[in-house]
């Protein structure tokens, strides 16, 4: 599968809907200290079936949706969709019938997430399966998150096995 | 469970040991599993030899080598199963320009082959500078971030007149 | 010695309020002591609201607001029982332009009454334009380290032709 | 007291006789990474009493000696002075009489340290008392190490309040 595109709307500071396209090669990200370029990356890792508040900088999972400012009111829902391509049809067989593949996550405030695939409910386990299968996922080595470098500087040895493992 | 973490270690320290003497412009460096016998007790260590130095584990080294010889790291475990997309925040953050132009350097020929799209989150304008494209996130509004497209072009230009 | 970290508590308080407005221009934040009514077995947790956000505890901001309320909190200890000497190795890292901006002019403030040196090792072009003189470090021999003294002036024009 | 000059010879990367002038005002370290910045760091800590090695990034006090390069051999001997001006006479009274305090530490391979005041030898105590009236030292909040504010952002609640007790 390929990444093509990223939609956020109601995550965490992306109150309006907003369209990433992730195209070939470098894409950089730029900006002030606090102005949302990390939950970009905390909303890819969202969609892709992320389950721990944790690892989100949360308390619950409640605390990505769009809290309020002094100007705008807190949302109630939160939604992220990537879109993909499909057309070397590497995703698991209940998915793979299609050139592209749109899959959402939308959280409701205290009732939890649903998660779709080309608009057809599937468990968050599916989710982490189709991005397992093409060797991605929340807690891939291949997403690096802010701090992430500094923790493994940090870690113990027996950690640094793990990850290795967890990469295996 | 052994063997395949076994294997693993062998290919990653492969690609790890070519890695590290790209990004450092020479030196070595090799991953020891320690401290067990079983390897699913064991701690991963790592060893680090940059250019005219003594070999050292990585806590002796100075801040950049550390992030250095981890990014090393990373990418060696990334193309022992690579990913369709690889996303970096701020990872550059204490390199100095010359590691800076090699990490870049690394990352255009891992970018070549099309296989991956890399999303590279970062303060530093060299690395601005050597991307394909470039998206800002702005809070013009308090608290709310806005996503724009930002022309390299006209980005670097602006960049040399705030310095000027 | 309870007596002692509820005075030094609330000195430290008063200085990081009052810092953290300045380096974030605006906004507001202060220390809590928690878990715990002996204040000898208590936590000390850290509430920031950078201008225009809501009020969260340390761990929810942003790497760079992470850092910045460090810094007002590291100031207020020091302004709490002001040194001779003052070194900060690198904290201006995940910083951008205009926090290192506001970071600088904070430094510049703190000494001018001449009581403390500062030393800044930093990787920022914007850090070192600021200062009033600079050492270089390098490693012309490979291992062996040299100081050298560089002339303000001459190195902002060899960065800004390397820039360019 | 005052700062006035760090002197450096056979400490770690600065084998060869190092002088750096503490000037007023705000002075800047550049340079490469790996090339010596955070060594100057140490060497302040260390003349100032710091007797930690992991503090020190070492397994054991030995390393801070000049350790060789393919073309030296390695020292058996390390050396750090620092020159302070005591016009202002808030020294301990032991070493209170002197306008100028020239305070060194002297490490040799498998002896141990020995620290001198203005030539007469003293205890690591007493250097550690020195610095400790004029509200400095090694573990002093003005001295930030590198990593030293990421390390305070991950620590706990109680291991900051620590921080604070420490600087109280
Ligand atoms: N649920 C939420 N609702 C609204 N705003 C939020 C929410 N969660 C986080 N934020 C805001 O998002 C900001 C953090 O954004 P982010 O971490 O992406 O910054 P950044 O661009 O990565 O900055 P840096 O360069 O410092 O790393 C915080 O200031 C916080 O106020
Ligand atoms: N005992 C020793 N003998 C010789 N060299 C040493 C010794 N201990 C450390 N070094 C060298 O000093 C170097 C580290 O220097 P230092 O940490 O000061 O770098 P730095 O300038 O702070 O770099 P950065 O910008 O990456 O933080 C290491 O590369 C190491 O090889
Ligand atoms: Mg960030
Ligand atoms: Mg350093």
């Amino acid at each position: 599968v390929q990444f093509n595109k990223l939609r956020l709307s109601g995550f965490k500071s992306f109150v309006e809907a907003t369209e990433l396209d992730i195209g070939k090669g470098l894409t950089g990200i730029i900006g002030p200290n606090g102005c949302g370029k990390s939950n970009l990356v905390e909303a890819l890792r969202w969609v892709m079936g992320e389950n721990s508040p944790k690892r989100m900088r949360s308390s619950g999972m409640d605390d990505v949706i769009f809290s309020g400012t002094e100007q705008r009111p807190q949302r109630n829902t939160a939604e992220v969709s990537l879109h993909l391509d499909n057309t070397d049809r590497t995703a698991p067989a209940e998915m793979n019938d299609a050139d592209e593949l749109h899959v959402s996550r939308k959280i409701e405030r205290e009732v939890g997430s649903v998660y779709k695939v080309n608009g057809k409910s599937v468990r968050m386990r599916d989710v982490q399966i189709l991005f397992a299968d093409s060797s991605i996922g929340a807690h891939s080595p291949a997403m690096v998150s802010q701090g992430r470098v500094a923790d493994m500087i940090n870690a113990k040895p027996t950690q640094r096995r793990m990850v290795l493992e967890e990469a295996a | 469970a052994r063997e395949r973490l076994l294997s693993a270690f062998d290919t990653v320290n492969a690609h790890f040991q070519k890695l590290f003497s790209r990004l450092f412009n020479g030196g070595s460096a090799y991953l020891k599993l320690i401290e067990a016998d079983d390897p699913l007790e064991s701690g991963l260590e790592i060893y680090a030899q940059p250019p005219g130095k003594k070999p050292a584990v990585l806590s002796l080294l100075s801040g950049g080598e550390q992030t250095l010889t981890s990014i090393a790291l990373i990418f060696a475990m990334f193309l022992t199963n690579p990913a369709p997309i690889c996303v970096l925040d701020e990872v550059d953050a204490p390199l100095d320009e010359s590691n800076v132009d090699r990490f870049c350097t690394l990352l255009e020929d891992l970018a070549k082959d099309g296989k991956t799209r890399f999303m590279v989150i970062t303060h530093h304008r060299m690395t601005m500078a050597r991307m394909d494209r470039l998206y800002g996130v702005t809070m013009s509004e308090k608290g709310v971030s806005q996503l724009v497209s930002v022309d390299l072009a006209q980005h670097a230009l602006q960049l040399d007149q705030q310095a000027a």
